[in-house]
């Protein structure tokens, strides 16, 4: 672990008395190896590292005791800093009812669970949501979302494969004014940031429904390409903010950092398992702490 | 003066981007690297055209080395057990291979393995009725183990030359879950000796180094011998698999490139690393 690297960089140092910028390039150097390891996108290291440099060359490391200790702390602090700590990274639902909540991302990343894991924790807060199924593309999915429903005894709106996704969350709406709920979470299809054809789709839809907000769903073990996707769904549909799944693995979950440093959303939930009760409240230093290893 | 060839860092660092950013890993990075400055001279390594033309070939050596093809007439029924973590494409590869196999006269069966996941099973069916092929399942909540062995058991009575058995997505973290996987495995065993003949773990081209993980952790469980790689068709180059055949000898079967039945190709390694560079 990067604890390990560092007493290895600097126990060469023990006995040569002060510390050298060269040995603080030294330990960079293996932070940047565990960064990447972890799979954080190549450019966002480099830009974390240069980041970092500045504090880490400054006095109070060069004349420390601990030096090690003290960069490792330097690292961690920038990493939970750039994660989001301190920012307010709940639900936006301060709205008329039905407040829409929509769900996007590519394909398998876990919309559709997440949206039944959403939907148990808003009842569970006393609100009353509205399961909308707008995945017409894929097999079963509408009848995948109507089982989740049915597990956790949540509503679920009735949609076919043949309709269009934009009427049926229109639609969703009209039916959820009718019958007082007050939250709706549109699941959409799982598609690719370049198929544009899509892409639009889902610019229709946030048009016509105006969501509070645009949940990107990432799966946490998303390599290098993570920075790609983030962007893309970013720039596209000015997402409100970040869902990460599958943080049950064993992922080091570097594209969290990647998807944060490129879109400036904040992550605000986090995916922990299969099961619907499986979602937590994202924390930005057990992350940080989760990619260095 | 001994000759001894080094990239320079300029070069490197390019290189590097290239391969990192392609999710090959540092560790393979640098030994492919390595392997490229060892086969050039001194001035050759100053040669950047040269460096990246033998860095292919150095790659593509790598694949083609542990690439072996799928023997559909070993056995019949040929059993195919397909495995992988949540989301990666196991359901949909299933369906796209029993279009491929009935399109070239197979009797292809398929199993709908997955009773955990919500409408697994449903959308297998869906699949099935878009090949034409039976599929044998259970109500949701029902024992794998049960519908693997009902599947083994129809595949041998309807005479089919394939059986496709899906399985649930699960993390290789989860013990419990890959115990069950052995117990299918086991289950297939009895019921048909021999089987699974080929265990296919399917991998997302998206994910990151953690797919080196999953392949050794699915292959010390239950003997993967071959993967399918899919949704290539995004803007991810999956380059793990090189770091996957280089430490685990494991060869790429299949890519998928998109959601259509049709959407499934043979692996290439000289098309794959053609790409990876462009
Ligand atoms: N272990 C784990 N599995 C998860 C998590 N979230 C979702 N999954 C699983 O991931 C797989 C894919 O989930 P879906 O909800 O179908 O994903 P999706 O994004 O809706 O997929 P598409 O609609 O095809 O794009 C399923 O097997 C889920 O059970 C999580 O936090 N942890
Ligand atoms: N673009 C693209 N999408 C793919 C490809 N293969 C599968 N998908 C999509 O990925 C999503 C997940 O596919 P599934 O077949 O349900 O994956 P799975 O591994 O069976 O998922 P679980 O059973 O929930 O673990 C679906 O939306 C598929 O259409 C591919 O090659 N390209
Ligand atoms: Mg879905
Ligand atoms: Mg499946």
């Amino acid at each position: 672990n990067l604890t390990e690297k560092f007493d290895t960089v600097f126990k060469k140092l023990r006995g040569r008395g002060r510390l050298s910028e060269e040995n603080i390039k030294d330990a960079l150097r293996e932070v940047r190896l565990v960064l990447l390891e972890a799979d954080v996108n190549f450019r966002v290291v480099k830009d974390f590292i240069a980041a970092v440099r500045d504090r880490a060359l400054g006095q109070d490391v060069l004349k420390s005791l601990t030096p090690a200790q003290q960069v490792i702390k330097i690292v961690r602090e920038e990493l939970a800093r750039l994660m989001g700590e301190g920012e307010a990274n709940t639900l936006d639902l301060a709205a008329r009812p039905p407040v829409p909540v929509m769900l996007c991302g590519l394909q398998g990343a876990g919309k559709t669970t997440t949206c039944g894991k959403l939907a148990l924790s808003l009842r569970r807060q006393k609100r009353n949501p509205l399961l909308v199924p707008a995945d017409i593309y894929r097999p079963a999915a509408i009848e995948q979302l109507k089982t989740v429903g049915r597990q956790i005894n949540v509503e679920v709106f009735d949609s076919q494969p043949g309709q269009d996704p934009v009427k049926i969350c229109e639609a969703a709406r009209a039916y959820a004014e009718l019958n007082g709920f007050d939250t709706l979470i549109l699941d959409t299809a799982g598609r690719l940031h370049i198929d544009s054809e899509l892409m639009q789709e889902l610019v229709r839809i946030r048009d016509s429904l105006e969501p509070r907000e645009i949940l990107f769903v990432a799966d946490a073990m998303t390599g290098q390409d993570a920075v790609n996707v983030a962007e893309s769904f970013n720039q596209v549909l000015d997402i409100s903010g970040v869902i990460l799944t599958k943080l049950d693995g064993d992922a080091r979950g570097g594209a969290a950092l990647s998807i944060r440093a490129v879109t400036g959303k904040p992550i605000k939930l986090v995916g922990m398992g299969e099961k619907l009760d499986a979602l937590e409240v994202f924390h930005p230093d057990r992350m940080a702490q989760r990619i260095l290893g | 003066l001994s000759g001894h060839a080094r990239v320079d860092d300029d070069l490197l660092e390019e290189l590097e981007e290239v391969l990192i950013t392609a999710d090959l890993g540092m560790q393979t990075t640098r030994q492919l690297v390595a392997a490229v400055e060892e086969r050039l001279g001194r001035s050759e390594a100053a040669d950047p055209q040269l460096v990246r033309q033998v860095l292919k070939q150095e790659m593509i050596s790598r694949l083609t080395e542990v690439d072996s093809p799928l023997d559909l007439e070993q056995a019949s029924p040929l059993v195919i057990m397909v495995v992988g973590v949540n989301g990666v494409g196991k359901t949909t590869t299933i369906g796209k291979l029993a279009r491929l196999w009935t399109s070239r006269g197979k009797k292809v069966v398929l199993g709908a393995g997955d009773t955990f996941r919500a409408a697994a099973a449903e959308q297998l069916a869906i699949w099935g009725e878009r090949a034409g092929v039976d599929v044998i399942r259970h109500a949701e909540g029902a024992d794998p183990g049960a519908v693997a062995f009902d599947a083994a058991r129809a595949a041998v009575a309807r005479k089919a030359d394939i059986l496709l058995l899906d399985t649930a997505g699960r993390l290789h973290t989860k013990a419990n879950l890959m115990e069950e996987l052995k117990k299918i495995r086991r289950i297939l065993e009895r019921e048909i000796p021999g089987a699974p003949h080929e265990t296919l773990l399917v991998l997302d081209a998206t994910t990151g180094q953690n797919a080196l993980i999953q392949a050794r952790l699915f292959k010390e469980a239950v003997e993967v011998n071959g993967l399918v790689l899919t949704k290539l068709d995004g803007t991810a180059r999956g380059g793990i698999i090189v770091a996957i055949a280089n430490d685990l000898g494991l060869p790429v079967r299949f890519v998928g490139i998109g959601e259509g039945a049709d959407d499934l190709r043979p692996f290439d390694p000289e098309m794959f690393v053609r790409a990876l560079f462009e």
